[in-house]
């Protein structure tokens, strides 16, 4: 009796495309791509069983819970979501994963970081943005500050990185900051990207193309 | 508290939602 198994590993998600194209355009081998596709598609059916990987498959991955809200993962999910339809597919995930690699070009991780501070998405990092961030992390965290003592903090910030003083940081401010606190871009450096074959090996049996190198 | 010597962004960046290790764990 033949049997066609609608959930074959062999049928690809929706949105998937070639992981030799995706190789090319990212710091990763064709067999890391392939090792992703793996995680994608776990992450992508932990809830909903269509390939795409929902707000709340991410904050459960993210969380161990679908239901926490937290803005910054909020922000990370709608930066993965290039195409803004309120799902990642396989190559939004592949590509803005490429920026946390540890071997992706530090102006991109600077140019995303910036894109993730940029709330509103104005093109500027704005003093209010600045305190609602701070006021959404105290929130979440046990760490307690006082009015007076954030407004202190983001004025100190302000000033040293909004060098133009208009009230505002650009993309140029933000690149000078950046050097000169490079911790501020720590979280844009995954290490388990590099090991990523080691962590999902069973891609191996399946492999289509050889990387090349 | 040295308080004046924290930066916001240095701040932020505490934040769990900042942490993707989620994504790469039980696998």
């Amino acid at each position: 009796m033949g049997c066609f198994c609608s959930t074959s590993k062999n049928v690809k998600t929706p949105g998937y495309e070639d992981p030799t194209i995706l190789a090319s355009e990212t710091p990763f081998t064709v067999s890391e791509v392939e090792a992703l596709y793996e995680l994608f598609l776990k992450l992508s059916n932990s809830i909903i069983e269509d390939g795409l990987i929902h707000k709340e498959e991410f904050q459960l991955a993210l969380f161990r819970n679908e239901n926490e809200k937290n803005l910054f993962a909020d922000r990370i999910f709608d930066l993965f979501d290039v195409k803004r339809n309120g799902v990642i597919e396989f190559g939004e995930f592949v590509r803005s994963l490429g920026v946390f690699h540890p071997n992706a070009a530090l102006e991109d991780k600077i140019a995303f970081a910036f894109r993730l501070y940029d709330l509103r998405q104005t093109g500027y990092i704005e003093r209010e943005e600045l305190k609602e961030m701070v006021l959404a992390l105290l929130h979440e965290s046990d760490l307690v500050l006082s009015d007076d003592m954030i407004e202190a903090i983001v004025d100190k910030t302000f000033k040293d990185a909004d060098t133009k003083d208009d009230g505002r940081i650009d993309q140029d401010e933000w690149k000078a900051f950046v050097s000169q606190h490079p911790s501020l871009i720590k979280n844009m450096t995954l290490p388990y990207l590099k090991d990523i074959t080691l962590a999902f090996p069973s891609f191996i049996a399946r492999t289509e193309v050889e990387d090349s190198e | 508290k040295p308080c004046n010597n924290l930066n916001a962004f240095d701040i932020i960046s505490f934040s769990s939602g900042f942490d993707l290790s989620g994504l790469f764990e039980d696998t």
